[in-house]
């Protein structure tokens, strides 16, 4: 009795310790978090200093984490719905039972009549002498057959249509789906935990069957009025500015973090062939001294993936290369538009690591937005050159284009070696490939 | 998740004032944004 006691007083001590513990640290990290939003305010600027933990996460198999992620919020809520479905799934098929004890009377009443149609049968043969009687009777009985045959046809279709309704209700009952009085509160939570905006969604909430479905809804009509200044760029997405600038002072190197920068190029994963910043300088001097003629090439040289989107005006004015790094918390909307009048050449899909992309990720994993799976697309817009990548992360793992549905992402992994080649795909027709109108849907940012 | 615009813009040229059409942002760091909202001009 002494041990029985003693594991009955463990188990609830261990449970309150793991708890107390959980509690501990997450007040530690509003701690920090608060303190680096103390310092942020005064404009205190971060170094990077990579620690154990971002060298901890490179062992950590998060793209497995991210994808049982995406099952669980597509499928948890179903478990709920288990039990609400196993019941309606009874119902329906007491009315299976029912409808098959209809069908059975009706085949019973069929009998009979196949088996007077038998007698006819008999009849006609004892008075098949009697000539005078024999057509009609055979009329009557040949247009019994038929009513009996077409009955037949008529039961085995309504059998059919019965079987596709039962399978169609099953279907539909076995997705994985929220009881329906249950996804407001989830989904309210959801947008209390990471200040979403509910009043903006398309749909009421109770029609978002699973939250990976609510996480990436549109938005009512008109949410987003699209900037119509015809010489502007707008956002691609809701989100915070985390770095901008033009890459004439840094060369090709974008800052991730005060101390630490990444190459636009290993980014893209295009190769641009920018000169370097002395060949800029001396050309930029030219410039400005001879007028440019046609046999002049034209300082910046972007190889995009097809060479027939070379910069074709030498005659334009100086072009500068521009960019601008957007953060998306959980809780913003997660559809991605376009942000120009452009066309879309060419698709680079890198399948990478899933690292997380908050605050703390930038300060200390070197290379983050180079290592993680990420979707470029690369084309041309009326300036020059342009270039998107979205870049996911462990909870947001996979990306969804909608110029290309068939893209698969956040796919489990064949090889350990993180640095295979993107696949590339180069948009039909060569040369003007995807057509995109400022502020259209490009792609969405999925869950898990 | 983030997503990272690179693009071509006019600049202007040291001395040559009359390019007006150089590419300014209209944003700082720490902004947040909207689908829709002007990046820059």
């Amino acid at each position: 009795s002494s041990t029985s006691q003693g594991n009955s007083f463990l188990v609830p001590g261990a449970t309150m310790a793991t708890i107390v513990m959980l509690g501990a640290l997450h007040a530690r990290r509003m701690y920090n978090d608060k303190k680096i939003e103390e310092a942020r305010e005064k404009g205190v600027e971060f170094e990077f200093q990579p620690d154990i933990k971002a060298t901890f996460l490179r062992l950590v198999p998060l793209r497995s984490i991210s994808r049982f992620w995406g099952f669980l919020t597509s499928v948890l809520q179903s478990s709920k719905t288990d039990l609400g479905n196993r019941f309606r799934w009874k119902e329906t098929r007491k009315q299976i039972s029912a409808s098959n004890e209809n069908i059975s009377e009706t085949s019973t009443s069929v009998d009979a009549l196949s088996a007077l149609a038998l007698g006819l049968r008999r009849m006609e043969r004892l008075r098949s002498a009697v000539d005078v009687v024999v057509p009609t009777l055979s009329s009557k009985i040949a247009i019994l057959e038929r009513g009996n045959y077409r009955g037949e046809r008529e039961r085995e279709r309504e059998r059919e249509r019965e079987r596709e309704r039962a399978s169609e209700r099953a279907r539909r009952h076995f997705s994985s789906e929220l009881p329906i009085w249950f996804r407001p509160h989830v989904y309210r939570a959801w947008a209390r935990a990471f200040h979403s905006n509910l009043e903006e969604a398309a749909k009421p909430l109770n029609e978002y069957a699973s939250l990976r479905e609510f996480f990436v809804r549109s938005l009512k009509e008109d949410s987003r009025p699209i900037d119509s200044n015809p010489c502007c760029l707008i956002s691609p997405v809701d989100g915070t500015v985390l770095r901008f600038g033009d890459l004439k002072e840094a060369g090709t190197m974008i800052e991730q973090v005060k101390g630490f920068s990444y190459s636009v190029s290993s980014l893209l994963g295009a190769r641009p062939l920018l000169p370097s910043m002395e060949d800029v300088q001396q050309e930029s001097r030219v410039q400005e001294k001879a007028p440019r003629d046609e046999d002049k090439k034209s300082w910046w040289r972007i190889t995009l993936a097809s060479p027939k989107v070379r910069d074709p005006e030498p005659a334009s004015p100086m072009k500068g290369l521009f960019y601008c790094v957007l953060y998306l918390k959980p809780g913003d909307y997660h559809r991605i538009h376009s942000p120009v009048d452009w066309n879309v050449l060419v698709r680079r899909h890198f399948s990478g690591r899933l690292f997380p992309l908050n605050e703390r990720a930038t300060r200390t994993i070197r290379n983050l937005y180079v290592e993680n799976e990420r979707v470029v697309l690369e084309g041309r817009w009326e300036e020059g050159y342009m270039a998107m990548a979205a870049i996911g992360a462990t909870n947001i793992g996979s990306i969804e284009l909608f110029i290309e549905p068939a893209l698969g992402t956040n796919r489990p992994r064949k090889k350990l070696l993180h640095s295979e080649p993107p696949q590339e795909r180069i948009y039909e027709p060569a040369g003007a490939g995807v057509m995109l109108k400022k502020g259209d849907e490009v792609a969405a940012f999925n869950m898990g | 998740s983030t997503v990272v615009l690179v693009f071509q813009a006019p600049i202007s040229v040291p001395g040559d004032e009359s390019v007006s059409s150089e590419f300014k942002f209209s944003i700082r760091e720490g902004d947040r944004v909207r689908v829709g909202e002007a990046l820059g001009r």
